[in-house]
C-alpha cells in the first residue's frame, strides 16, 4: 500500500486544487510499481491552506497555477521515488525516461510497462543489460509505435537505435547495473518511440530473492 | 516532541528524496512546512509487532481546500468508502487521521463503523466537524484496527501535535510498515511573486502499482 499527505499555504480554489492534485498525482504515484500489485487502500490526501497570502487561484491556466502544479509535482514525484527505491528487496531504483510518443500519456503507459517488467527487473538485478526485455516491455504497452523508431539507451550505453540492436560494451553496460546495485543506486533507462512531442517517466525497482521471502513471511 | 523524533528515529532513518530540478529549495518540514499545519507520529499499540510509532495525525489550523486520489481497486479499504464519501460532500477538510498495522481492508461494515468512530472521536477531540477529518490506513489486510488502543491513545496524539519538523519526521515514522526508510520532503518556490510552501510524506514498500483516481 502507498499512502500520502500532501500539505501547501498556496491559496487556490478548491476545484482548480483538485484538479491539479490529480496531474500530479498521474505524473508521480500513478508512475511507480514495485510489484504489479494495486493495494486495497492507496490513498493521497492535499491539503491546501491559503495562509501563504498568496493570490487566490482560480485557473488552472494561469502563469501562477503552473507554478504551483510543478511544485506540486516535484513533491510528489520526489515521495514517488522514494517508495520506488525503498522497494521490497530492492537494491535499486529504475527510472524509465520515454520520448517521441504521441502524447504524455502515451509515453508514461510505455514507461510503466517497462518498469513494471517482471523480466526487466530481474535483469536488472542480475546486472544483465537486456535490452530485448526492455524493447519488449515497450512494445506490450498498448500504445502503438513503429518498431524501426526504437532507441534503447542503459545509462550512457546505446544498446538499440532505429529499431537495430548495437555492438556495445557488455562489461561496461554490466558494471552500470552493478554500480547501481551495491550503492543502492539509481539504473536510468532511456526509450525513445519515434518523433512525437510526448515523454513521461515511471519509477520501478529491480526484482530480487528478497521479495518472495518478504512476502512469503508477511501474512495476509 | 524532541524525545518522541529520538525514538522514531531509532526505529527507520530518513530516505533519500531525489527531487526533480527546478525553479525551488527544499526546505525541512514535510507536512509541516506549510503555513497552517501540525502533525504528530506516537505509539499507540496498533501493530501487531514491536513499538515503532504506528499512529499519525496532520491538523490543518482553518478549512483547507481538499483533494484526494484513492484506489480504484474496486475492493476498496473502509477509510477509501469513507474518505471518498466525505470528499464527494465538503470541499474543504481539516485533519488526516492515519494507522499502521491494519489496513481496515475486506472488512465490511463493522471495519467502516470503526473509521466513523475514529473520525467522529478525532472530531470531537480537535473540536472540529466530523466530515473534515479524513482516514488512512495501511497494514494486513483482512483485519480491523485495534480501535479501543487507537481511540485511547488519541487524547496523547492530539496533545503531542507541533508545527515543528520534528512534528512532522515523527508522522512519517509513524505510517510506515514494511519500508526500511520514512519519506518526507519539503520545497519552496514562488508563485505569482510570494513565496509559497509545498510539503508531503508518504509511506509505500510493497503492493506498489497504484491506479488512483
Amino acid at each position: 500500500t502507498m499512502l500520502g499527505v500532501v500539505t501547501t499555504d498556496a491559496s487556490v480554489d478548491s476545484d482548480v486544487w483538485r484538479k491539479m492534485v490529480k496531474v500530479a498525482v498521474n505524473r508521480s504515484f500513478n508512475q511507480i510499481t514495485v510489484d504489479g500489485d494495486t493495494s486495497t487502500n492507496d490513498t493521497v490526501i492535499a491539503l491546501a491552506s491559503g495562509l501563504s497570502r498568496s493570490s487566490r487561484l482560480s485557473s488552472v491556466d494561469c502563469n501562477e497555477a503552473k507554478q504551483l502544479q510543478a511544485c506540486l509535482d516535484a513533491v510528489m514525484q520526489g515521495l514517488a521515488k522514494s517508495i520506488a527505491w525503498d522497494g521490497e528487496g530492492a537494491t535499486c531504483l529504475i527510472e524509465v525516461r520515454v520520448t517521441g510518443a504521441n502524447s504524455e500519456a502515451e509515453a508514461a503507459k510505455i514507461a510503466r510497462s517497462v518498469a513494471s517488467s517482471s523480466l526487466v527487473k530481474a535483469a536488472v538485478y542480475g546486472r544483465d543489460p537486456n535490452w530485448g526485455r526492455i524493447a519488449a516491455a515497450a512494445g506490450y504497452a498498448g500504445v502503438s509505435f513503429y518498431q524501426n523508431k526504437l532507441r534503447i539507451l542503459l545509462g550512457d550505453s546505446l544498446l538499440m537505435d532505429g529499431g537495430q540492436p548495437l555492438p556495445f560494451d557488455r562489461a561496461v553496460a554490466g558494471n552500470y547495473l552493478r554500480k547501481a546495485g551495491e550503492t543502492r543506486g539509481t539504473v536510468i533507462i532511456d526509450i525513445s518511440v519515434g518523433d512525437g512531442p510526448g515523454s513521461g517517466q515511471a519509477w520501478g525497482c529491480d526484482l530480487s530473492y528478497d521479495y518472495v521471502k518478504i512476502n512469503a513471511e508477511y501474512t495476509t | 516532541v524532541t524525545s518522541s523524533l529520538k525514538e522514531a528515529s531509532n526505529y527507520i532513518p530518513a530516505a533519500p528524496i531525489f527531487l526533480p530540478e527546478g525553479p525551488w529549495k527544499q526546505i525541512p518540514g514535510g507536512v509541516t512546512a506549510a503555513e497552517g499545519f501540525k502533525a504528530a507520529g506516537i505509539y499507540a499499540g496498533v501493530r501487531a509487532k514491536g513499538e515503532k510509532p504506528d499512529l499519525a495525525l496532520v491538523l490543518c489550523d482553518v478549512d483547507a481546500a481538499a483533494a484526494g486520489a484513492f484506489t480504484t481497486n474496486v475492493v476498496a479499504a473502509a477509510p477509501v468508502v469513507y474518505c471518498k464519501k466525505m470528499l464527494d460532500s465538503s470541499k474543504t477538510a481539516r485533519a488526516v487521521l492515519i494507522n499502521a498495522g491494519q489496513a481496515n481492508a475486506a472488512t465490511g461494515d463493522a471495519g467502516y463503523q470503526d473509521v466513523v468512530d475514529c473520525a467522529n472521536t478525532v472530531a470531537m477531540l480537535l473540536k472540529v466537524r466530523s466530515e473534515e477529518v479524513l482516514i488512512e490506513s495501511t497494514g494486513v489486510i483482512g483485519q480491523r484496527i485495534k480501535k479501543d488502543a487507537l481511540l485511547n491513545s488519541l487524547p496523547k496524539l492530539v496533545n503531542s501535535l507541533s508545527s515543528s519538523t520534528e512534528g512532522a519526521d515523527c508522522a512519517a515514522v509513524a505510517i510506515t510498515t514494511t519500508d526500511l526508510v520514512s519519506k518526507s520532503v519539503a520545497v519552496e518556490s514562488q508563485v505569482g511573486g510570494t513565496y509559497i510552501r509545498v510539503g508531503g510524506m508518504a509511506k509505500g514498500s510493497g503492493m506498489i502499482h497504484p491506479n488512483m483516481a
